[in-house]
């Protein structure tokens, strides 16, 4: 999957790819203050692809609310909420809106879920339906939060560690492998990492296209970028 | 503007009568379908946003079809269906920070003509010692008659006009026609077909922009202006030759991670103004902000040049990481004047002000929004102001508001772009000359009624107080009037007669104005200020307001954000056509406008379009 940190009051987005074994669960947000996490477990394609690389995707998300009592499975099956003692199944063919205790819920049938967590953070999440007789890809999700300024300082997590903003500089821009991917020295976090200036997709406008947004990437898993290694995420269950 | 395809606009005309700063303006367009089909033909105008619509007709084929203004929850709920279903149109967009857009369609046989009107109205609002009146032209196509003009009556006297439009070139500079006599002012502008032109022989209009008149008014009396219309008064109060009260400021900064890149930029290239702005008699203290809460010195300063060197330099310096403690910033900034006051180490007579520049909601410390007012309200208890500047469209600004409300101020969104700096220090312009504090404008409680609100913390240089009120008596044609404030060395207090003006005299050669213009600014003020007290009120004064508000609302017929002016299209050969609904926007509602516009506009980079809020995802191929 690749990650994006879209940074417009400085007009530029930072992007990484963060790949592991199918089945690995990776931590996305965590803020104890709040109660808020976020787990995701990748997937990969039904079998390697002639070009020999393998692509993962997350499948599932496990979202917890501990000060609301809220729990939710999202996966590309269904969708489960669970509430103190209450517990509701949504499938993604139904177009639906729930006001709960404390949460909204809007689902448009077979394209997203949005969700609002009462005083913390509001998020979508979109499904990528595949045809069930590709030869090698399978449906898969995306997760994009939307507002997270009621979030604590210390929320962390491989998204959850930029909700604050980040400080960088990008100097000393030099061909790169392709013309239209440049490369440049990146100074971030007392660190001098080497970037190449791409692009990846935006699907919440245009769920089967994406919308480009061109950003800086940064090389093996976000190494440098991101606190420690993207292996430092990896967690044991969804929840 | 008229924008058919294969039609022919044949008029636009903007007439604009300004009677004592009460501005009712009339735009009508009238346009010929010159097809053989019957097409649909577009109106499309823009007016100020603290202007109210009060009425809209369309006339076709001799049947006028005329806007009604109905409240807004019982339109929407009459039109439940069509809304549900997404068939009406919102006529009323955002466009810019000063307009937004009325715009309709209808569908017009062949070789027939349709005539759109619009009126408006607003109370012009005297800012940096003039009033302005805009008008946006973008008439897209040569128009056969286009005609833009307003007439000024102020009977206190006209002080100046200047005009000046973004699209007046050399040739068209002269054809904009000023007539300006003691107490009336004519404007009017009326470029031919050929003058419009682009170019000789070529279609393309040069009309295209906007065209401002400004103004001000002759001011000689300390007791202001007061004037009787119809059993209806105002009180126009700005009096003339009155010194500068000096201010004790504190800035509160937010340099929360946030405010990172542009907006830090422009916060550091602001303020670097603003203190070679301060006079030398101000106080000033700086706080700068994230979850930390750290200050420049621990006392007001005072602004002697090498002072303000030094805090130049210190503003310079300022960058921005960690969270947003906006409750923890105010708390110190009241708290470093309320110890400067007690310790007599500012000037008795001065006035206190705190000027927060943020860009968005707490995330540290006291992070519930309306406990943060709270907290606020009572730390200060009347002591000071609180003007609150809302960095960018991410930016809570009804919190903002609400929390400079309950403070004695007010708050003011900036817009992210190039100009954010001038913004800034424009803001700082308006209220960082105080003539008056505490101002009370007084009249016999058996005299009138209804009245305005009449009492202002502060009346700053450049601007204007205005109170409005009924007279209980309408043969009344004078009463006494008292004005008291705190003047920089000496308490301010005039008092004097009231005279009922009479217009015929005043302006022998007109016919006729709008005789009810009074009543109508002081249905315009009462209501803007009822609107203001349904966000910062009590529960009880909320709901009252909100009724009275609805009330005059719907009895003078003003679109305001509480109604609605439903529209119904004339039927057509497929069936009737969906209501179209104009309704008024909210700072909220344009604000999610601009967001939504700015997120779809995003594609390149560099990018010079204005940032869109920030936004973290992680995604499939």
């Amino acid at each position: 999957p690749h990650f994006m940190i879209e940074l417009p009051n400085k007009d530029d987005a930072l992007c990484f790819n963060i790949n592991d074994k199918p089945g690995t669960i990776f931590t996305l947000v965590k803020d104890t203050k709040s109660g808020i996490l976020v787990n995701g477990q990748i997937i990969g394609d039904k079998q390697i692809p002639a070009d020999g690389k393998i692509y993962t995707y997350f499948w599932r998300f496990g979202i917890i609310h501990r000060n609301l009592g809220v729990k939710m499975e999202v996966s590309t099956n269904g969708i489960s909420v669970f509430q103190d003692d209450s517990r509701l199944k949504l499938r993604w063919s139904n177009t639906t809106s729930i006001k709960g205790d404390g949460m909204d819920i809007l689902l448009t049938k077979d394209r997203s879920l949005t969700v609002t967590l009462k005083d913390s953070v509001k998020f979508v999440i979109l499904l990528h339906k595949v045809w069930k007789k590709h030869p090698y890809h399978r449906d898969y999700l995306g997760f994009y939060t939307l507002d997270t300024h009621l979030l604590s300082p210390s929320v962390h997590g491989l998204l959850g560690q930029f909700y604050h903003g980040i400080e960088y500089t990008v100097s000393n821009l030099r061909p790169g492998e392709v013309p239209e991917k440049p490369d440049a020295t990146m100074h971030v976090k007392g660190r001098e990492l080497n970037v190449t200036r791409g692009w990846q997709r935006d699907f919440r406008s245009d769920v089967k296209n994406g919308e480009n947004v061109p950003c800086w990437f940064i090389h093996r898993n976000g190494t440098g970028l991101i606190d420690g290694e993207a292996s430092d995420y990896i967690v044991s269950g969804l929840f | 503007s008229t924008q058919p395809v294969r039609a022919e606009v044949l008029s636009v005309k903007v007439d604009c009568a300004v009677t004592s700063r009460f501005a009712h303006t009339v735009m009508t367009s009238t346009a010929l379908n010159k097809a053989n089909v019957s097409q649909e033909i577009f109106f499309e105008v823009e007016l100020p946003k603290t202007a109210f619509i009060t009425n809209f007709s369309m006339e076709i084929d001799g049947q006028v079809y005329v806007g009604e203004v109905k409240e807004k929850e019982t339109a929407k709920k009459q039109y439940e269906k069509a809304v549900s279903s997404g068939q009406t149109a919102g006529l009323v967009k955002a466009s810019g920070r000063k307009m937004e857009t009325f715009s309709v369609s209808v569908n017009i046989a062949a070789e027939s003509n349709v005539t759109f009107v619009l009126t408006h109205e607003e109370l012009l609002q005297r800012k940096l010692g003039q009033y302005e009146i805009l008008t946006r032209v973008k008439p897209k196509q040569l128009v056969q008659e286009f005609q833009i003009v307003a007439n000024i009556y102020e009977p206190q006297g006209i002080a100046y006009v200047e005009t000046h439009a973004t699209f007046l070139s050399n040739e068209l500079l002269p054809l904009v026609e000023k007539t300006v006599t003691e107490k009336k002012a004519h404007i009017a502008f009326s470029p031919s077909l050929d003058q419009q032109r682009k170019c000789p022989g070529c279609d393309g209009t040069l009309i295209d922009g906007d065209f401002v008149i400004m103004y001000d008014v002759k001011r000689t009396s300390s007791l202001g202006d007061i004037q009787i219309v119809n059993g209806y008064f105002v009180h126009f109060f700005a009096p003339p030759g009155l010194s500068r009260v000096p201010t004790n400021v504190v800035f509160v900064i937010d340099r929360s991670g946030s405010m990172s890149g542009n907006k830090m930029h422009q916060t550091r290239e602001a303020m670097v103004a603003i203190l070679q702005d301060l006079k030398e008699d101000d106080y000033f203290a700086i706080v700068p902000f994230d979850d930390e809460i750290i200050w420049w010195k621990e006392t007001l300063t005072k602004a002697t040049k090498e002072n303000v060197t030094e805090a130049t330099e210190y503003v310079k310096g300022l960058y921005a990481s960690g969270g947003t403690n906006i409750n923890g910033a105010l708390l110190k900034g009241v708290n470093m004047l309320l110890t400067d006051r007690a310790e007599k180490r500012i000037p008795e007579r001065s006035i206190n002000m705190i000027l927060l520049l943020t860009d968005g909601m707490p995330n540290h410390g006291e992070t519930d929004p309306k406990r943060i007012q709270e907290n606020m309200a009572s730390a200060n208890a009347g002591n000071m102001t609180l003007f609150s500047l809302g960095f960018g469209n991410d930016v809570d600004y009804s919190f903002l508001n609400v929390l400079s409300q309950k403070n004695k101020g007010l708050a003011r969104r900036i817009f992210e772009g190039s100009d954010a700096t001038l913004q800034l220090k424009g803001f700082y312009e308006e209220v960082s000359s105080p003539l008056l504090s505490e101002v009370d404008l007084r009249y016999p409680d058996n005299a009138v009624d209804l009245l305005t609100s009449n009492h202002f913390s502060q009346l700053f240089n450049g601007s204007e107080i205005v109170v409005a009120g009924r007279l209980a008596d309408n043969n009344l044609d004078n009463f006494l009037v008292e004005v008291v404030g705190q003047g920089f060395e000496d308490n301010f207090q005039v008092q004097g007669k009231s005279a009922a003006l009479d217009w015929a005299t005043t302006y022998p050669d007109e016919k006729y104005i709008f005789g009810d213009f009074t009543e109508r600014l002081w249905a315009y003020l009462t209501i803007q200020q009822l609107l203001e007290k349904r966000k910062s009120g009590s529960s009880d004064e909320k709901v009252n307001a909100t009724a009275k508000a609805l009330d005059m609302s719907l009895r003078y017929s003003f679109v305001t954000p509480l109604t609605s002016m439903v529209v119904t299209k004339p039927e057509t050969e497929k069936g009737p056509d969906s209501p179209l609904i104009a309704d008024k926007l909210t700072e909220e509602e344009r604000q999610q406008a601009e967001r939504n516009s700015r997120y779809h506009h995003r594609q390149t980079f560099p990018s010079y379009n204005a940032p869109a809020p920030p936004s973290y995802f992680v995604d499939g191929d």
